[in-house]
């Protein structure tokens, strides 16, 4: 038996949006920790790992680990019915090929339940180590999201360099070429719009255009975004939800053939 | 020229 209420169906409802135009179908793990999900593009280029942790939820019962597979554009659409305050409830009886989302409007006038087939999903699952990054930046989520979509109508690459200074994004593309300079920055009028590195090494990694932007649909989800980077890593694009948990995206950089 | 990398390349199956 799983059963989660969380207050805000909005919440599950951005994290759903910014997914479901990168990964078709995923598992999504319950367990004493939460709930989680941890998938790859079809092209295996990037990967997606979400946590929902279990004290964020108003009421989370899950009796045993379950793995519940799930076309995530058949799964937004339902959570699309929801209003933004309404509380969700998620609940699946063992052994049951479905799983029902159960909408409720803050005055309790209306009670909606939605039931969704559950489908097999073959996934493996792959171990992220915990790693020291060599640069870590964080910076306004709309900012990032802004440069990226930029970036992204010059050319179909772009280069993230950090140095202490800030951080350079760069594309070149038929048309010419572009280059932003994000200087650090902690004096701003709204911490948000912070600009924070954190750096052992200067690192440079190039990066396909359309996954960044592709992760940028997470935005509505931190005031902030968490960008860490290592040589011969995966860069991490990461969307903190308070208390919640987080939305991380991995990208494999590009490299010299 | 310039090669994508997959993830598979970096992190193992569990």
């Amino acid at each position: 038996m799983l059963e989660l209420r969380l207050t805000q169906a909005g919440l599950l409802k951005k994290v759903l949006e910014s997914i479901k135009d990168l990964v078709t179908d995923a598992n999504f793990d319950c367990s004493a920790t939460g709930f989680s999900l941890q998938a790859m593009d079809s092209s295996h280029v990037a990967l997606v790992a979400l946590l929902l942790r279990s004290d964020g939820f108003e009421h989370y019962r899950c009796d045993h680990n379950i793995s519940m597979g799930m076309n995530l554009g058949n799964m937004a659409k339902m959570l699309r019915c929801a209003s933004d305050d309404d509380t969700v409830t998620i609940k699946a009886d063992d052994g049951s090929d479905t799983v029902t989302f159960m909408f409720e409007s803050p005055s309790q006038d209306k009670i909606s339940d939605y039931e969704m087939k559950l489908m097999d999903i073959d996934s493996e699952h792959l171990g992220i180590p915990e790693a020291e990054y060599q640069a870590i930046v964080r910076m306004s989520a709309s900012e990032f999201a802004r440069i990226c979509k930029d970036l992204g109508t010059i050319g179909d690459t772009v280069i993230i360099s950090v140095t202490k200074e800030g951080v350079q994004f760069s594309t070149k593309g038929d048309i010419g070429t572009a280059n932003i300079i994000c200087r650090k920055n902690t004096a701003v009028d709204k911490k948000e719009e912070a600009t924070v590195i954190e750096m052992a090494e200067p690192v440079s990694l190039t990066f396909a255009s359309r996954y960044l932007i592709a992760f940028t649909k997470a935005t509505p989800l931190a005031g902030q975004v968490t960008i860490s980077m290592s040589y011969d890593m995966p860069i991490v694009v990461e969307y903190k939800m308070e208390t919640m948990g987080y939305m991380r995206f991995y990208l494999a950089p590009k490299i010299e053939e | 020229k310039l090669k994508q990398q997959v993830i598979s390349r970096f992190f193992a199956p569990k």
